[in-house]
C-alpha cells in the first residue's frame, strides 16, 4: 500500500543517509523516487556525495566507493526490518585500511542484534570476531571445517 | 530466531559431513582460496530454497552434489540441514526449535524436510517469508554480489523497499 | 618500446598537471580507495584512443573532464599525454620519442597530436595497433575485469587469440 | 589465415598449461576448438583441472581461483605476443596470502621484458615494486601524485 511504502521508503532514506556518514566519515546522499507521481511502482535512484567531493554519477564512483556506498544502503534495509541474520561474502576485499576499520565496526553493532557471518580474508574484519572457522582442504577436494583460536588473529598482526 | 547449526554432506566440496555450530554476534570464516568458504554460504542459500542454478554457480540442479576428487568417488546425494532457535516464535511454526532439510539425488530428484517431516519446497519459502532472511532481501550477498545493489535497475532496486516494507 | 612518462591535466580527478614517470620493471600504483589510482589507468586507455565511455565507467565522453570538488571549480577541458622512447622501432613512425595527446573539451570537441602536430584519433589507433597494448589484447585490466575473461563466451574469447595471431 | 592462427593456438595451449601451473603449483589445462572442423571461427572453451581435484566447469571454482586462471590466460598472451606494457588493476585481490605470492613472482618475471604497471592494496605485490607511487587525496577531490620510498613497504610488514 502507498503509505506503507512511503512510511519505509523515508525510513531507509534516513537511515542509508546515516550509514553511509558512518561509513565515509562524512558525505551526503539521496533516494528519488525515479517517478514520484506513481510511488506505487516507481524505481528508486541512489545519488551520493562523497565529503569534499561533487555529487556524481554512481558509475563515476572507485571499486571501493561503491563497494562501501552499497554497503551503506544494505545496512540502512538492516536498520528499517532487521534480518535475524546475514551472511557477507567477502564484502570487504576491495577496502582500504581505513575504510575496512569503519566497516567492521558497523558490522560489530549489527551484530548485537543479528548474527553476522562473515567470510573474509581481511585481519581487521577477523578481529571482531566472537567466533572464528577455518576452512581447509588438506585432502584435495575436500572440505574440511575447524575451529580457529581467537588469539591466533593477534598473533598474525 | 537464532541460528544454532548447519549441517552439510556430499554438498559440492563438504564431501564429508561436517557441523557449523552458530553463536550470537560476529560469526568470521577464513581459509585459503578454494577451500570452500563460499560453499558454505550456497548452503545456506541451498536450504533455504534457493532454485536458481545461476545463484549457486552451476549450470543444473546435479551441480551441487560433491562431485569427487582425485582420490574420491562422486556421491549421490547432496543434504544440508539448517536448525534455529525459534523460542521467540518469529516464524509461523509451533516449535522451539526447528530443522529444514534439503537433499538432492543425481536422479535428479528432491526431498524437503521441516523437523523431519517430509514437505514441498514452497513450505520452507513459506516458513521464512516473513523473517527478511534471503539473497532478494540482500541479508545473503554472494561473492562480488555487493556491487550489483548499485548497478541494478532503479525499478529492480526497487523490489528491496517492497520487501522491507 | 618502453613508456617514458604520463602526464594528465583536468582528467576526473587529476585537476592538477600531474606527471608520471615510468622506469623498467614493476611500477606499483598504491594509495585509499577513491583517490585516483583506477583514474591512471583510465587516463592511458584514454589516451591510447579508448572511445567506449563505459570502459572509462563514464556514461558521456565529458565525463573525463574534472567535474569540480566543493572548493574548486570545473574544468573546461581535460588533456592527457603518453611519452614513449621509440628506439626499438616498434611503433611506425620516424622518431625515437613519440608522444601522443588527446584533449576532451566540454563543447565536445575533441583534439588529437602525436609529436605535437594535430591528428585524427585513428593515427593514434593505427599507431598503436600492432604492439599488443589495450583494453580488447587484455595488457590493461581494468579494476573487475579479470574474471570476464573466463566469463568471455568462446567466440569473444576467440577476438584474443586472433588479436596474438 | 588458418596456419597462423593453429601455431598461436597450439603455443597459447603450452603456454596456458605452464602459466597455471606455476600459479597453482599444479594442475592441467585445456583449451579446445568449440568447433574444430571450422578453426577460423570457431570460439574457444577453458578447461581446468585444480591440484587434486576433478575438471570442472569455471563456473563452479571459487573467486580467487577463477581470477588466477584468468591471470594465466592472460600471462600466457603475454607470453606469445609480448606487450611492452602492462596495467593490472587491483587483479589480486581475491588472491589468499600463498597465491598472491606466486603471482606477484610471475609479474616479477614479466618485469624483466615488460613494464609492469600494477594497481594494489597487497604488501605482497608491493614488495615486488622497482618504483611505488603513492596517489592521495589530501586536498578533497583532487588527486596527487608522490613517490613512495620502498623501505616503507618493508616497514609496513
Ligand atoms: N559439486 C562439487 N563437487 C566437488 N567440488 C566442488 C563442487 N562444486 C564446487 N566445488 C569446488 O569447491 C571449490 C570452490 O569453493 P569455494 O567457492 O567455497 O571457495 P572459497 O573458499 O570461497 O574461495 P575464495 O577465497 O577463492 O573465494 C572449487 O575448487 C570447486 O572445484
Ligand atoms: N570527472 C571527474 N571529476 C572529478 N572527480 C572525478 C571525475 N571522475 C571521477 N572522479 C572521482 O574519482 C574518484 C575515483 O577514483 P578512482 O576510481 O581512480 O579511485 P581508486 O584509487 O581506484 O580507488 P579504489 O581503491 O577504491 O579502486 C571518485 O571519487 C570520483 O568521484
Ligand atoms: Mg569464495
Ligand atoms: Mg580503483
Amino acid at each position: 500500500t502507498r503509505g506503507v511504502f512511503e512510511e519505509t521508503f523515508e525510513a531507509v532514506k534516513k537511515s542509508f543517509a546515516e550509514m553511509f556518514q558512518r561509513l565515509f566519515d562524512g558525505g551526503k546522499t539521496e533516494l528519488v523516487l525515479v517517478d514520484p507521481e506513481n510511488m506505487l511502482e516507481s524505481g528508486i535512484d541512489v545519488l551520493v556525495e562523497l565529503p569534499g567531493k561533487k555529487r556524481q554519477n554512481l558509475l563515476l564512483l572507485s571499486g571501493g566507493e561503491r563497494v562501501l556506498t552499497a554497503a551503506a544502503l544494505m545496512f540502512a534495509l538492516m536498520m528499517v526490518r532487521p534480518s535475524p541474520f546475514c551472511v557477507l561474502d567477502e564484502v570487504d576485499a576491495p577496502l582500504d585500511e581505513a575504510n575496512v576499520e569503519r566497516f567492521a565496526d558497523v558490522i560489530q553493532e549489527f551484530a548485537e542484534k543479528s548474527q553476522m557471518i562473515v567470510i573474509t580474508h581481511n585481519k581487521s574484519t577477523m578481529e571482531k570476531a566472537d567466533i572464528m572457522y577455518g576452512v581447509t582442504m588438506q585432502e584435495p577436494g575436500i572440505s574440511k571445517l575447524v575451529s580457529v583460536k581467537l588469539s591466533a588473529v593477534a598473533e598474525m598482526n | 530466531m537464532i541460528l544454532k547449526k548447519l549441517e552439510i554432506q556430499g554438498f559440492k566440496s563438504f564431501a564429508d559431513r561436517t557441523e557449523v555450530l552458530f553463536t550470537p554476534g560476529v560469526i568470521a570464516v577464513v581459509g585459503p582460496n578454494g577451500s570452500g568458504k563460499s560453499n558454505i554460504s550456497d548452503a545456506i542459500l541451498w536450504v533455504l530454497g534457493e532454485q536458481n542454478v545461476r545463484a549457486l554457480r552451476g549450470q543444473k540442479a546435479q551441480d551441487v552434489i560433491f562431485a569427487g576428487s582425485t582420490k574420491r568417488k562422486p556421491v549421490g546425494m547432496a543434504e544440508v540441514s539448517l536448525t534455529v532457535d525459534n523460542s521467540s516464535g518469529k516464524l509461523p511454526i509451533n516449535y522451539s526449535e526447528v530443522t529444514v532439510t534439503r537433499r538432492a539425488y543425481r536422479s535428479g530428484e528432491s526431498e524437503f524436510l521441516i523437523n523431519k517431516t517430509p514437505c514441498r519446497l514452497r513450505d520452507i519459502y513459506e516458513l521464512f517469508m516473513d523473517t527478511g532472511v534471503g539473497r532478494e532481501a540482500y541479508s545473503i550477498v554472494s561473492q562480488g554480489e555487493m556491487d550489483a545493489l548499485l548497478s541494478a535497475k532503479p525499478e529492480d532496486r526497487r523490489a528491496l523497499f517492497d520487501e522491507a516494507a
